[in-house]
């Protein structure tokens, strides 16, 4: 169960889409999911937290080249999205590893490096073996150096 | 790159912790888990989406033997929550694989195969080798059969 932290990786040729406001009931996750299927749309890092009144967000991150033949607003349309949000200015940075949710203190510490840097922290999704944040595009090289140092680590 | 679905899990030892409404800027996410470090409570899926105006919400979940221990009122209130909400009526359930993410027919068969049993999704996240959902606690053994059923699976 002892954590062991590997290393940090970046990637810039992502994009943020969310749903807004989506209607908080059974199904439509399944509407929004299967509409990106059916346009062979990637979704990595599908985050939907908890509900507010009876409406939810539900966010992704789709690789560059995937979002550029969707219509996201098309589809954010049909899953009855208030509001389609497509956010190209962001980075996804990951620190990687094994159980390195086992102890909170890594995540802590990846965000107060962040912190420490000034860089605002957009999303957040964890794993077994990966913390994965979302930040603005053009602080990702600055972040994963700075994580790099403080987890004393190699680059993938 | 090919997707393999392999298993089923669930676990109803856990608590749903939401910070609502922090401020939206660097330090805060730092600061909610360095506190909660302090207090040695595991964070499981820790999940934010994109914030709303100046402010967003920090979910996380706790397994119940540590909740207890803890005043998240209070590290929520330093942490400059507006609101906290601790909810134990919750499962988590989880597909478990490889890449499963690389398609996105597969959370979009998962998704589908919950809005059949009626089951609401409360939230989500996502790595390379598992699709976690949050549900109601007692639907927790409904959603695992139907999964169980729709992807041919064993449960864990
Ligand atoms: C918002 C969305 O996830 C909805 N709760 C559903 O179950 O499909
Ligand atoms: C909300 C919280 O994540 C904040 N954006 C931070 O960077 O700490």
């Amino acid at each position: 169960e002892e954590p062991i932290v590997r290393a940090v990786a970046y990637d810039k040729d992502v994009v943020k889409v969310v749903f807004r406001r989506v209607p908080d009931r059974p199904g439509i996750a399944a509407r929004i999911f299967r509409a990106l299927a059916e346009e062979n749309v990637r979704t990595d890092m599908i985050i939907q937290s908890m509900f507010t009144g009876d409406v939810n967000d539900v966010s992704f991150i789709v690789p560059s080249a995937d979002a550029k033949k969707v219509d996201f607003e098309s589809i954010g349309r049909r899953c009855e999205a208030q509001e389609v949000v497509v956010d190209e200015n962001i980075a996804k940075v990951s620190l990687i590893g094994v159980n390195v949710t086992s102890s909170t203190d890594i995540p802590a510490t990846l965000f107060e490096t962040l912190a420490n840097e000034g860089i605002n922290i957009d999303m957040i999704s964890t794993s077994n073996s990966r913390i994965s944040v979302i930040i603005s595009r053009d602080a990702a090289e600055r972040a994963v150096k700075a994580i790099h140092a403080r987890f004393k680590l190699d680059q993938e």
